[in-house]
């Protein structure tokens, strides 16, 4: 996505070989136009699949989504890593392993809110390690809902979270692919 | 607002006389087209002001805020209350009590993204104690940034948060205001 590639070279910050700080239009600071063509590209790349509903997790992946589910004419959920005072009951429940903190955390979604008739657009804001992303798969399949795909606003290529999740056959779709951010430097991936 | 009303009359569940559960619409699944409609009244509300930026807090305060951003065609900040992967220099902070857990808690903002340029409209999901929402407003006191009001989703009228923040002498627009949840019933304040 054009505007998207634009915004990270000028306002993106490499903060190593391995991170990439997007804080003043993504992770802290939201674009909220930005935002809005983001959701329409996402219901545009989804558009053939009758998605009923999108997941995603608090608090990057909120925004893109609800623009999503805007122009998709569909709720959002969003999981929580973190107890809220409402989300008590009826909860389904995955690991997600941090490979930075070297630790476990439990995402919850509540089963009131995805069913075995729904057919899930995943969105996040980042896919490196992928393990949100699968958490939110292994919830879908507790709930026996269906998926259409992950839908992704920056995917760093260059770590495995994109191939784990096409290996289960889930369909991934990237805004951003990065190659790389050595040197400083933002490459994107060649345009398949 | 007179859709959000009957979205909290037909979907939210009266808890306790303190905490009413809108886990539907608002907390956990969102709305986003009640949220587009929400954003456009605070735009409304909001519209002589020349607001500069939208202050808010993770998560639930994210998707009303990013659709008023859109509205007013202003970027929106989030507040954390953890510590994130980006969000670690140049930090404005402010310590945030919960009465019911009885423990304070630190919010932080990048001083990047606020400053005595600014005029604010902060806005968040529920006003009940006012801890938050006056955490907000120190945070905008420290950055030199004028504020233009704070905006509302539901306010529990029967608790003190708009009282302390009409004392500081900030304007206070809630879209719902609750004026008791007694008897697994919701009652709305009269319309002033
Ligand atoms: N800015 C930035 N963030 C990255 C990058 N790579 C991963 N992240 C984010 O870092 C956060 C922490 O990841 P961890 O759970 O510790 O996972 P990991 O170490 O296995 O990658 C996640 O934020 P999150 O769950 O999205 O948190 P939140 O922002 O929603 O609160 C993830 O999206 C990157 O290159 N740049
Ligand atoms: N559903 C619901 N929530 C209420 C109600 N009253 C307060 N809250 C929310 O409860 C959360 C916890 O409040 P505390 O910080 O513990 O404050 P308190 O005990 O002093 O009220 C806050 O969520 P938050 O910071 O907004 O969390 P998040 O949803 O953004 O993660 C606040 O907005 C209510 O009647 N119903």
């Amino acid at each position: 996505m054009r505007s998207l590639q634009e915004k990270i070279i000028n306002e993106g910050r490499v903060l190593s070989s391995q991170v990439l700080k997007v804080d003043s239009f993504l992770n802290h600071q939201i674009d909220p136009q930005l935002m809005k063509e983001i959701g329409e590209e996402f219901a545009q790349l989804f558009a053939g699949e009758k998605v009923t509903k999108i997941l995603t997790l608090e608090s990057s992946g909120i925004a893109p989504s609800v623009m999503a589910g805007l122009a998709l004419n569909v709720p959002v959920v969003f999981a929580r890593k973190r107890q809220s005072l409402t989300l008590t009951e009826n909860l389904l429940t995955a690991e997600v392993y941090s490979f930075t903190k070297k630790e476990t955390n439990r995402i919850a979604v509540s089963a009131s809110f995805i069913t075995g008739e729904d057919h899930l657009l995943i969105i996040d804001d980042f896919l490196a390690n992928g393990q949100a992303a699968l958490g939110l798969l292994d919830i879908a399949d507790q709930a026996g809902a269906s998926v259409a795909g992950v839908g992704i606003v920056i995917e760093k290529a260059f770590q495995d979270g994109a191939r784990l999740i096409s290996e289960r056959g889930v369909r991934v779709e990237s805004l951003a692919r990065i190659q790389s951010l050595e040197n400083g430097k933002v490459t994107f991936a060649a345009k398949e």
